[in-house]
């Protein structure tokens, strides 16, 4: 259970995520 | 829990994914891309019969290193036939958008639903563009047969890509992606064994200890 590699942010609304999770 | 001697030969993504509880790496979402469109262009004659779901479950990591995308399993009742436009299967390019989704959902995965993830520029870009790109271009739908053939052809390589229209496209893009564009299918294939053989490592493991 080692440190994350990768960094979180809190979700953007013009983001990614946002733009995928309306798919 | 399975006998000693038949290993499977494939993993779903989404086995993969709940194995490790943890998401996939950038690298393993470069290299399943790649060998996923690898895959699809050597079977785009077989085109979905119905519209692809963008679930995980579908995406099957070979233990040779191929990753194929497969349709909704049985256990899903399936889509109508035909979509609005009355098209009997999918375009390539919505081929590229559940691809691009599932490989997005793959790096989100375990990820609270006000998180992101953040991602390294060229890896944004790339799934940006499969998943805009059934609104980026729709006219080269169904007219790939004549049109690309000499891809292995590796004299336009070099060219930069700037929107996705095939599955070549997005080959590309993770073949920019390395230090030599020609090591891509070798480096690929590689990743996607080492993922198949790391998983079954951990899966024995595990099935040990219980």
């Amino acid at each position: 259970k080692g440190k994350s590699l990768y960094n979180i942010r809190p979700k953007h609304d013009s983001g990614i995520k946002a733009k995928i999770s309306m798919k | 829990g399975g006998g000693s001697g038949g290993q499977p030969e494939a993993l779903s993504l989404e086995e993969i994914l709940r194995l490790y509880n943890q998401p996939i790496n950038e690298e393993q979402a470069w290299a399943v891309c790649y060998q996923c469109c690898a895959s699809l262009r050597a079977r785009r004659g077989e085109t979905p019969t119905a519209r692809l779901g963008a679930a995980a479950a579908q995406l099957r990591v070979w233990r040779d290193g191929a990753v194929t995308l497969e349709q909704d399993g049985p256990d899903r009742p399936p889509p109508p036939a035909a979509d609005k436009s009355g098209r009997l299967h999918c375009t390539e390019m919505e081929v590229i958008e559940s691809l691009g989704i599932i490989i997005y959902k793959a790096l989100d995965y375990g990820l609270k639903e006000n998180e992101e993830r953040e991602l390294s520029p060229p890896l944004e870009q790339l799934i940006d563009y499969m998943t805009n790109a059934t609104e980026t271009d729709g006219s080269r739908d169904e007219g790939y047969d004549a049109l690309d053939e000499g891809v292995e052809d590796d004299n336009d390589d070099k060219e930069e890509v700037e929107a996705i229209h095939s599955y070549k496209d997005v080959m590309k893009l993770c073949a920019a992606h390395l230090p030599t564009r020609s090591e891509a299918p070798n480096h690929y294939q590689a990743v996607c064994r080492a993922l198949f053989a790391e998983t079954m490592e951990l899966y024995t493991f595990l099935a040990k200890i219980k």
